[in-house]
């Protein structure tokens, strides 16, 4: 028998349904639903087959191949390069500052040395939020004045590493709207003068649609990757999937909870599980 | 029997002059709308079958073209949920008004502290700030600078870990000073995390508010309804605040909270300033939902 158009398209409908319950965005599924029609319709299977459990693990294959696609080895990066620099970006309140903290805790326990930059000179107590971050994992922070200029700030960060041999450089850059133009070319600045090797786009598991712009916006700052932060609160990962989709980057880590320890590598099949 | 018979044929003739498929590829567009604007998937079937009814069975009034209707019910529907018009936060005329604030981690309860403290302060109230967030590092500090320009006095401690004793020590000294409005920040915390969840029950037994304000984030997804719902079972919720509707998002998880906690909407945050809080207009909110 053939999967027809028809068939796709009745089948899919629900199947449609649960990613946009698991926060797939609108426009990812709905392009998803395209690239799996070119894929099998017109497809012949044999007639003890069933069609929709051959169309559900077709859909299941796409969104595997699009969640596995490229990995990064951090570690064998940063061994091939001192000081490495990484800086992070991202939507306010999505979980950067943390992060940082839970990544150079990772790394510190790793042997790496660190360093932080507070390049977050603009929201209130944003300095004494890393510091105490800082503080517990026993990282040194540096840091200018509230109201300076966050490049300046990675540029001494990034001098201070090099003059003291550490392996890791860490930016905190002030949360943004991807919607405001100003401040999108600020972090592009920043991004100027501190060359880092990696940028890490930062966003919460929790978040729908906007997302999409979300990624797409600070992709145009220039991403190499991403970190889903507040998977732990029942968040269904589909936000995953949108970003990968819509940034051809992979997602490097998902947050997990608020201690240092709460930073785990992504795992395709977690999202899967979810919608699956 | 022959006016039951007329009825009958008067329906079916009326049913035939209503272009059921043009009404259908309207709601289909407006199920769409809603989806993309993030309002909760079971919350846009509920309302389109309400609406395709009403399209159905109601008379296009003179004048309207059926898109129009169907629009005017899709406004009167969300209106159901969101109010016809601002409601405000009713302050207590005799004694302090206690907010309480509450939400997910990094939603904007402390920004939104801050920003609705200068709202009253500018109405000539005087307000006290609590921070009762013994968790997060830096959350006094946050709030002491963000507050401090405008003299709105902030009590906190930041060596203190127990957050009910500090919340409870807060209000109890803006009583004493007979502020009008005393808002206690709290720390982050979501379903999940049921120690938290009761820490947030405490604090609320504790401080008795007069509301319990849930801030929530505005580019939150189809998780809203679940976790606004346990919210509201843990403290009852009085109104909601939307923040980041400066962002590309439209909120649509705000009001899926709306119409589970049947809590109003009463304020939305459009940026990180003090002054960017502005009462909720619900005509405002639904043009923007529906793009
Ligand atoms: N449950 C949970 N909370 C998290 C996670 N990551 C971060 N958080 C919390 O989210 C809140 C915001 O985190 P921040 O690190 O301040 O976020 P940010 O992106 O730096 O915020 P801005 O700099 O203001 O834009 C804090 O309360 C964190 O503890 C996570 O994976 N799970
Ligand atoms: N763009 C924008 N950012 C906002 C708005 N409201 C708050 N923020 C930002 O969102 C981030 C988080 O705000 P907070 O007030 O720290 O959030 P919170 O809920 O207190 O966070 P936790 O205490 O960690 O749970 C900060 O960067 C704020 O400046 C808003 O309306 N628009
Ligand atoms: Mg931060
Ligand atoms: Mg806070």
């Amino acid at each position: 028998k053939t999967i027809t158009e028809k068939d796709i398209d009745s089948i899919l409908s629900d199947l449609e349904l649960i990613l946009l319950q698991n926060d797939v965005s609108l426009k990812v599924t709905e392009e998803i639903k395209e690239i799996l029609k070119k894929k099998i319709s017109g497809k012949k299977i044999n007639l003890l087959e069933n069609k929709r459990a051959f169309i559900k693990n077709a859909l299941k294959e796409a969104i595997r191949e699009i969640l596995s696609s490229e990995k990064i080895d951090l570690i064998e990066r940063i061994k091939a390069k001192k000081p490495f620099v990484i800086m992070f970006v991202g939507f306010n309140g999505t979980g950067k500052t943390t992060t940082i903290a839970k990544l150079g805790n990772i790394l510190k326990k790793k042997g790496f040395s660190v360093v932080f930059s507070a390049s977050d000179t603009f929201r209130a107590g944003s300095i004494e939020q890393l510091e105490k971050h800082a503080q517990n994992v026993g990282i040194r922070v540096i840091k200018h004045r509230y109201g300076g200029d966050p490049a300046a700030v990675a540029f001494d960060a990034i001098e201070h590493a090099k003059a003291r041999n550490i392996d890791v450089v860490m930016i905190d850059t002030a949360g943004r709207s991807e919607m405001n133009k100003n401040l999108i070319e600020e972090v592009k600045k920043v991004k100027r003068i501190a060359k880092p090797d990696l940028t890490i786009f930062v966003a919460d598991a929790l978040a729908g649609n906007s997302i999409v712009e979300q990624a797409e916006k600070f992709s145009d700052v220039g991403i190499d990757c991403s970190v889903l932060t507040k998977i732990d609160a029942d968040a269904r990962g589909g936000g995953a999937l949108s970003i990968i989709f819509v940034t051809g980057k992979p997602v490097l880590y998902v947050g997990t909870g608020q201690g240092y320890d709460d930073l785990k590598e992504f795992d395709p099949e977690l999202i899967l599980k979810n919608i699956f | 029997v022959l006016g039951e018979a007329l009825n009958k044929a008067l329906k079916k003739l009326t049913r035939g002059v209503v272009d059921e498929k043009l009404i259908k590829e309207i709601v289909k567009d407006i199920q769409r709308a809603l989806i993309a604007a993030d309002v909760n998937i079971e919350l846009v079937f509920q309302l389109s079958k309400n609406i395709e009814k009403r399209a159905f069975e109601e008379k296009l009034p003179k004048g309207v073209s059926r898109k129009e209707h169907i629009i005017r019910i899709v406004y009167d529907e969300l209106t159901k949920i969101l109010g016809e018009k601002h409601e405000q936060i009713y302050l207590n005329p005799s004694e302090s008004t206690v907010l309480l604030m509450v939400g997910i981690q990094g939603s904007g309860k402390t920004t939104t502290t801050g920003k609705l403290a200068r709202f009253f302060q500018k109405r000539g109230f005087k307000v006290g700030i609590v921070c009762s967030d013994t968790w997060r590092p830096g959350a006094y500090h946050q709030l002491q600078q963000y507050c401090s320009p405008h003299n709105i006095e902030v009590f906190g401690d930041p060596d203190e870990k127990d957050a009910i004793k500090l919340a409870k020590e807060g209000v109890k000294y803006f009583r004493k000073k007979k502020y009008d409005v005393i808002i206690v920040d709290t720390a982050g915390r979501h379903k999940e995390e049921k120690g938290l969840i009761e820490e947030m029950k405490k604090i609320s037994k504790a401080v008795n508010p007069n509301e319990v304000i849930l801030v929530i984030d505005g580019t939150i997804g189809q998780q809203a309804m679940p976790q606004a719902k346990a919210f509201s079972e843990a403290t009852p919720v009085g109104s909601i605040i939307v923040t980041k509707l400066d962002g590309s998002a439209k909120g649509g998880g705000a009001l899926s909270s709306a119409a589970m906690t049947k809590a109003k909407i009463k304020f939305i945050g459009e940026g990180e300033k003090i002054d960017d809080l502005e009462e909720f207009d619900p005509k405002k909110f639904v043009s923007r939902l529906l793009g």
